[in-house]
């Protein structure tokens, strides 16, 4: 056979070192390129999307600039007279907005705080946000887990949906701790 | 073997490494509502 | 050097008026009416008198940006977001004022003022890039030219109808400073320099919103670049975490343009083959895997897919690299060509191997002149056999000039030339077409005949070796591959290299399983 690295063996070579070297992974079995936070199969151009080929994430709707008529640009003219961003004003539909847009931010930990505040809790498991619903006791309440009807709010099709659920209390998130320096905004 | 050059060019990309661009660079200013990036739990949507 | 005397304390007096102005809320729509009180402050300063005053205003105010983004950055105590906020404030108003003058540069008419001064200003910032990088060397920090770039290249896409004019020579420009700026020279700004290259906007002009792919071509060469710089590192396997990190955001940006551009790829495949290490066998194939979005491809793994009856295998690709006069030096074009139409003299055939080798250092083999003759000689067969009325077959591509040479190059190279050489080959494996057919062909005539058992290990492992990294995956590769293992033809299973080890074994199964 042949004996160098150009034939079979020399494959095969590259590919054992490979399973020990880490900077060999990338070039021998190279990735998984449905990892790094591309839709490949979505049927719209990734392009307008494309944060940063350092992030696998694309781009928050409000982080893509667009070309508006100057008029709408008020910012610099009102922004004195703005008044200070405080959560504990919102309504409960805003609060959710500003959850769920802006994953990664200090603004999702906030929001998520204030949820927190007004007896909403955050199940881990399920990935969603639940409250008693008002004036309806558990029917079964351990030190462990309650039974009851409760309110989920369905972020796909924005709204509440009461059901009943078996809730276990170690599935819910404690209260939501915020970084210790919030970076500094005029506005908050 | 990598020429003189080429290790250069690693020494620069090396400290280049260290102050990647972020996002925010290349997006207008927000005054309102700026970005303040910070790690969240992993159970909360990140997209 | 030599700065008219005042000429530093009258431009940083101007540029912070042009800051303040840029920031109040009397600056007016798109700063129009800040701007057109600071021209005249300009013209009183005597800034706009020459050519020369002008150059140096902007080396200034761009160095005097730099600075104090510099000094920002060595702030520990602010947060990121304010030391950005902090150098941003006075960059933008900046790169404001060079978009307004650039528009309103000469009367509405008259692009060439215009471009002009865009051209200036981009050199100067490059300039003063290029100084500090040497100057600072690690401690070189990309903030201030990458936001100069970005925005500029922004307020310069604008939809307005004074840049729309002028939007084929702006894109030009930044292609151009792009190129200059390119990883290769300026290792420090690489990492802002794909994210440039990389931005929705840049991508969007670039490649979808010029009409008539007349952005493609500079774009290509950009990823030239960027290739060049990644191939020595990616040859040696060197993958420190900053280079992986470079790598793998390669990838990301390649999978935006796999997607969004596949013609794109398909259009320069070759010109990128041409430039990416051999080693670097998921990228490559990730190039090689782009088909036309109008294209249906039928599944390589049908039962019984009979490629000889596509009717895509009869139209060429496109290939927008001249490889022709790539064949140098121009004697061994001009005795290639008398070999190719008369198969003669035959001391040609054995004096091909030296042509093909290279006195540059780390590289015995000179690899744009073989994937070049691969790919000419190729081409040259095919439509030799087209004006016989035929179509490319095991049996029409035998007994031919260009068949000759092949067979001659897999016989007398080395393992290191054979597998380069076949490598050239399988470089045309992509997606129906007259070439991925041909190619095809040749692959299995050549294991068909050739009289030792190294040719077709060899052609065996440079087909496994793409086929064993994660996806995507070339159809003519597959296709290729399955005809080898299927055909009782080829004897594949019966050579000894396919049960050599256990391993070797297990992988061929494992392979051969996922294909049928």
């Amino acid at each position: 056979m042949v004996p160098d690295q150009f034939g079979i063996v020399g494959l095969l070579t590259f590919i054992k070192s490979a399973e020990t070297d880490p900077s060999l992974v990338a070039l021998a079995p190279g990735m998984d390129l449905t990892t790094l936070g591309l839709n490949l199969n979505s049927p719209d151009n990734l392009y307008s999307t494309f944060q940063s080929p350092w992030v696998d994430l694309p781009c928050r709707p409000q982080d893509i600039d667009f070309h508006v008529p100057a008029e709408y640009l008020t910012n610099i003219y009102v922004r004195d007279k703005l008044a200070p961003i405080k959560l504990n004003r919102y309504g409960e539909d805003l609060l959710f907005f500003l959850f769920y847009m802006n994953g990664g931010d200090v603004l999702q930990l906030a929001a998520a705080a204030e949820l927190y505040n007004r007896d909403w809790r955050y199940h881990k498991e399920e990935r969603v946000w639940i409250t008693r619903a008002p004036g309806v006791e558990p029917v079964v309440k351990t030190n462990a887990y309650e039974r009851g009807t409760y309110y989920f709010f369905d972020a796909q099709n924005w709204r509440k949906v009461a059901k009943e659920f078996h809730l276990e209390y170690d599935k819910l998130e404690e209260r939501p701790s915020l970084p210790p320096t919030l970076h500094h905004n005029p506005n908050q | 073997p990598l020429v003189k050059e080429h290790l250069y060019q690693l020494t620069m990309g090396e400290a280049a490494f260290h102050h990647l661009p972020h996002p925010s660079d290349s997006e207008r200013l927000r005054h309102y509502l700026p970005r303040n990036p910070c790690p969240t739990p992993p159970y909360y949507p990140q997209l | 050097i030599d700065d008219p005397p005042g000429l530093h304390e009258k431009t940083e007096y101007l540029l912070r008026e042009w800051v303040n102005m840029y920031h109040s809320p009397a600056a007016g729509r798109d700063s129009t009416k800040a701007f057109s009180a600071f021209v005249q402050q300009m013209h009183q300063q005597g800034i706009l008198k020459t050519d020369d005053l002008i150059t140096r205003f902007f080396r200034l105010c761009t160095e005097m940006c730099v600075d104090l983004c510099y000094r920002a950055l060595s702030e520990q105590t602010h947060s990121p977001t304010l030391i950005r906020a902090k150098c941003f404030h006075t960059l933008d108003a900046f790169v404001r004022l060079i978009a307004l003058l650039v528009k309103h540069s000469g009367d509405n008419a008259n692009t060439v003022t215009k471009i002009n001064l865009l051209n200036k200003v981009l050199g100067i910032v490059a300039g003063v890039l290029l100084q500090d990088h040497e100057v600072r060397q690690t401690e070189f920090q990309q903030l201030p030219y990458h936001r100069i770039f970005i925005m500029l290249f922004i307020e310069l896409n604008a939809p307005e109808h004074i840049l729309e004019n002028i939007n084929f020579q702006v894109l030009t420009a930044f292609c151009n400073t792009f190129h200059i700026l390119r990883p290769a020279k300026a290792p420090g700004f690489a990492y802002a320099w794909l994210e440039l290259i990389s931005h929705r906007v840049f991508i969007g002009r670039m490649l979808a919103l010029t009409p008539q792919q007349k952005g493609w071509g500079m774009y290509a060469q950009l990823l030239i670049d960027l290739f060049k710089f990644l191939s020595p590192f990616l040859r040696n396997a060197e993958l420190n975490k900053p280079t992986h990190f470079l790598y793998k955001g390669t990838l990301r940006v390649l999978l935006v343009l796999l997607h969004d551009f596949p013609e794109f790829l398909c259009d320069y495949h070759y010109a990128f083959c041409d430039v990416i290490s051999p080693n670097c066998i998921q990228m490559r194939n990730l190039i090689l895997s782009a088909f036309p979005r109008n294209m249906r491809l039928p599944d390589p793994f049908t039962p019984n897919l009979k490629v000889d009856m596509l009717s895509d295998i009869q139209h060429p690709p496109r290939i927008l690299s001249n490889f022709a006069n790539m064949i140098q030096p121009p004697s061994f074009k001009k005795d290639l060509d008398s070999y190719l139409k008369t198969r003669s003299p035959v001391t040609f055939l054995s004096d091909l191997r030296s042509s093909l080798q290279s006195n540059e250092p780390g590289s015995r083999y000179n690899i744009p002149l073989m994937n070049a003759l691969v790919l000419y000689a190729g081409t040259q067969a095919i439509q030799h056999i087209h004006t016989k009325g035929l179509t490319p077959s095991m049996s029409t591509i035998a007994h031919s000039s260009h068949m000759d040479i092949f067979q001659n190059l897999a016989v007398d190279l080395d393992t290191e030339g054979r597998y380069l050489f076949l490598t050239a080959i399988a470089n045309q494996l992509r997606y129906p077409n007259s070439h991925t057919h041909y190619f095809s062909c040749t692959l299995l005539y050549l294991f068909a005949e050739a009289n030792t058992e190294a040719i077709q290990e060899q052609i065996t492992r440079v087909l496994l070796e793409r086929l064993i990294v994660n996806r995507p995956h070339p159809w003519g590769l597959l296709i290729t591959f399955i005809e080898l293992i299927k055909n009782p033809q080829f004897k594949f299973w019966n050579h000894e290299f396919v049960h050599c080890a256990p391993e070797i074994e297990k992988l061929f199964e494992s392979v051969a399983r996922s294909c049928m």
